[in-house]
């Protein structure tokens, strides 16, 4: 039977293995635009796979999507997949996204922590964390969102590998957080880096470890107001905006602060829906509703890091 | 497989700033085994906590004794566990 993306259920949850094996069939009907690259593998030995979106050029500056980094946020993979198809069917015929891609890359690692995601499925359905041993303890798992070397070890994070929010021995010391942090350094020509969480419908930006504003804070809150209402104007799902830090709890060791100190002026942390009562278990008939709105913003926030260079 | 059932989530709509202290109380006290899906952060964001089964009338005493308004978001986790897997398996075929 010949394998298609347009047979793929985008309106269901999928294992780690399905969404792999669609990987392939994506790429293979986008040859000119897509290419899978694995950027290293999990604790337990899974590979981590970046979708690049790419129409030529060398180095090009790119943007960084994330989706999955908590396990147990099942929408948010499925949003990633979504976005994935979204982008690869939209280029040559969105003008705004071509011209987009014909001037920048794409990297999008949908399980960003794969481990943790293959337990959600077969073990524990909460499940937050990596699946690292941590040595010393009967509790296994680091909170891979408090393990970046942003305010690492701050307040916000938890020194007991038994919580959801442990921090880790080390910053980067789950290989799934420094897989990442080293193809990002390497690079060394993103722009904007975004990471899609859920759930509470949040639009924010750095920091989460200090609520001291960010020189640019402006300018991110104004991207992140302007991209929120793009969203709610498909659905009328209410999002907030704001830092980490001031619209939330404070939280050392987040990935986008990591990313902003590094240079990546334009970063963002997206906690998508449940506007109803499910909390992490979001029915998979809202998987659609909830890739098609946060697309509105997403393309927004692109389109801005295009129009403005840096 | 770990299972859910009997556990609940419940979500609290915290009108003060005491209440958010008295929550956050509860979040450091490992007795009850609490899973905060939401953090008790500030008034204007719910609060969601999947309580076990076990600790379930205790919790539900502590809110009711500091006057926390709260109600069951999802009564018993693991029947919406099940829906979900069991339409997962009719997706894959």
């Amino acid at each position: 039977r010949e394998r298609s993306t347009r047979s793929f259920n985008f309106g269901a949850y999928h294992t780690l293995d399905t969404i792999y094996s669609w990987m392939d069939t994506l790429v293979a009907e986008h040859p000119n635009l897509i290419t899978k690259q694995e950027i290293g593998r999990s604790y337990e030995n899974r590979p981590m796979y970046v979708l690049k979106f790419s129409t030529g050029g060398s180095n090009r500056p790119a943007i960084w999507i994330d989706t999955g980094i908590h396990s147990r946020e099942w929408v948010s993979p499925a949003t990633g997949v979504w976005t994935a198809n979204k982008i690869a069917t939209d280029y040559g015929t969105d003008a705004s996204l071509t011209s987009l891609l014909n001037t920048m890359d794409i990297y999008l690692l949908i399980l960003t922590n794969p481990d943790g995601y293959v337990y959600t499925h077969s073990n524990d359905r909460m499940w937050r964390k990596t699946r690292s041993r941590n040595s010393g303890s009967i509790c296994r798992g680091v909170d891979p969102n408090r393990n970046w070397d942003a305010g690492f070890g701050g307040p916000g994070a938890s020194s007991s590998p038994c919580s959801d929010s442990y921090r880790g021995p080390s910053a980067h010391s789950e290989i799934e957080v420094k897989n990442v942090v080293d193809l990002i350094k390497s690079h060394g020509n993103f722009k904007a880096f975004i990471s899609v969480h859920a759930y509470s419908q949040l639009l924010m930006y750095p920091y989460g470890y200090t609520c001291t504003n960010v020189p640019h804070q402006a300018e991110l809150d104004s991207i992140g107001r302007a991209a929120v209402q793009k969203l709610t104007s498909l659905y009328g799902t209410s999002y907030k905006v704001g830092s980490i830090c001031k619209i939330i709890y404070q939280a050392s060791g987040g990935s986008i602060d990591w990313s902003y100190n590094l240079g990546i002026k334009y970063s963002f942390a997206f906690e998508l829906r449940d506007t109803g009562r499910y909390g992490f278990i979001l029915p998979s008939n809202q998987i659609i509703p909830t890739a098609s709105e946060t697309w509105l913003a997403l393309k927004h926030i692109m389109e801005y890091v295009r129009d403005h260079p840096y | 497989e770990r299972i859910f059932i009997g556990d609940q989530v419940i979500r609290v709509d915290v009108q003060s700033e005491e209440q958010i202290q008295l929550l956050q109380a509860l979040e450091t006290s490992q007795e009850w085994e609490l899973d905060f899906w939401l953090h008790p952060v500030s008034t204007e964001l719910p609060v969601d906590i999947r309580v076990p089964r076990s600790s379930l009338s205790s919790v539900k005493d502590y809110l009711q004794a500091h006057s926390i308004p709260f109600s069951v978001m999802i009564d018993n986790l693991q029947e919406l566990l099940d829906e979900e897997k069991a339409e997962m398996e009719v997706n894959r075929m």
